[in-house]
């Protein structure tokens, strides 16, 4: 997956993601967008899979937008261990839905995602509506490892997150950090637009034959918000 | 050309049994597919599969509100075990390694 947040030159968050996984061509058959609604309102909304009740991609509309990214860390029978064994533990797309319900701003919802221990470790990339709301977590299970935040004053106004910890080197087999950072660069913080960010998601390998959906969103423009299957 | 996905709506105001019976009749056909090709997925499944099916056989215990409720309900509407149901939805958690 890559997960992108930025500020704009007027000072708007915005948030791009391409979700990759295996199972590919399946997944893009049964790719949704679901508006959670309550009251007739629309609460919160995720872009998923039919039959998936977590979410790993939303936007709880003038509030914020979360997005997560795998990370391969630890043993697989620990996850399991930790779900059966800790009830406070929880499932990560539960979580990332918990948070879109109930969380009311991107302050909140940071400290949720957090500090809530989760089965797996994951990377959670969110975003705002007000300036400097846009932050990168590295989460381990019981909490952060890493809280990277939008500096757009220091000339960090994007960040870009894959599967790998931001302040390693991505693996030369698997780099699509360097080719999104370059297209950011190209675009540049006066071209944001939902048409420029669809570009940055579609170059090779940001973009490539795992990729089963990219999404753009903003969570102070909500209609913004747009999913597309892809089928590079 | 990309294609926007479908649109649905899941009513939070609906028993949580019920908000997925539309999402999963419309995808009755696939859905079976996708969760019998994610179990070959799962890491070492002698081992694995026994210790989901202790969550899926006890799921309001593990898993909290409105999950185990939701995914009893699309369990039904395809009439599927509700474990090959929770093995998908914990997929992440399971091969995060």
């Amino acid at each position: 997956c890559t997960s992108i947040v930025m500020q704009d030159a007027n000072g708007t968050i915005w948030h791009a993601r391409n979700l990759d996984y295996s199972f590919t061509e399946i997944l893009r058959n049964i790719s949704i967008r679901v508006d959670y609604q309550k009251g007739g309102k629309t609460a919160y909304t995720g872009i998923t899979y039919a039959g998936y009740v977590g979410l790993v991609t939303g936007q709880r509309p003038n509030a914020f937008t979360m997005t997560m990214d795998e990370r391969d860390q630890g043993a697989w029978w620990m996850n399991i261990l930790i779900a059966i064994l800790d009830r406070n533990a929880s499932p990560v797309s539960f979580l990332l839905r918990d948070t879109l319900a109930m969380s009311e701003n991107f302050t909140s919802a940071l400290e949720k995602v957090a500090y809530t221990t989760t089965a797996a470790s994951f990377y959670t990339i969110m975003g705002g509506v007000r300036v400097g709301e846009g932050a990168v977590i590295t989460k381990g299970r019981v909490g952060p490892i890493d809280i990277w935040k939008l500096d757009a004053k220091s000339g960090r106004w994007y960040e870009v997150e894959t599967n790998y910890d931001h302040w390693a080197p991505p693996p030369a087999g698997d780099d699509r950090r360097d080719p999104a950072i370059k297209a950011m660069n190209s675009m540049g913080q006066k071209s944001i637009s939902k048409k420029s960010l669809f570009n940055v998601m579609s170059t090779p390998p940001v973009m490539n034959n795992k990729t089963t959906y990219t999404v753009v969103m903003s969570a102070a423009q909500p209609d913004i918000m747009e999913a597309w299957i892809r089928n590079p | 050309d990309p294609v926007n996905p479908p649109a649905f709506v899941v009513n939070l105001d609906l028993p949580e049994e019920q908000r997925w019976t539309e999402v999963a009749l419309k995808y009755k056909q696939l859905v079976p597919d996708i969760y019998a090709i994610m179990k070959q997925f799962l890491p070492d499944p002698t081992i694995s599969l026994p210790l989901i099916r202790k969550i899926a056989a006890d799921v309001d215990k593990y898993l909290a509100k409105p999950y185990a409720g939701e995914m009893r309900g699309i369990a039904k509407t395809l009439n599927m075990s509700l474990g090959d149901v929770v093995t998908c939805n914990l997929l992440y958690d399971i091969s995060a390694f």
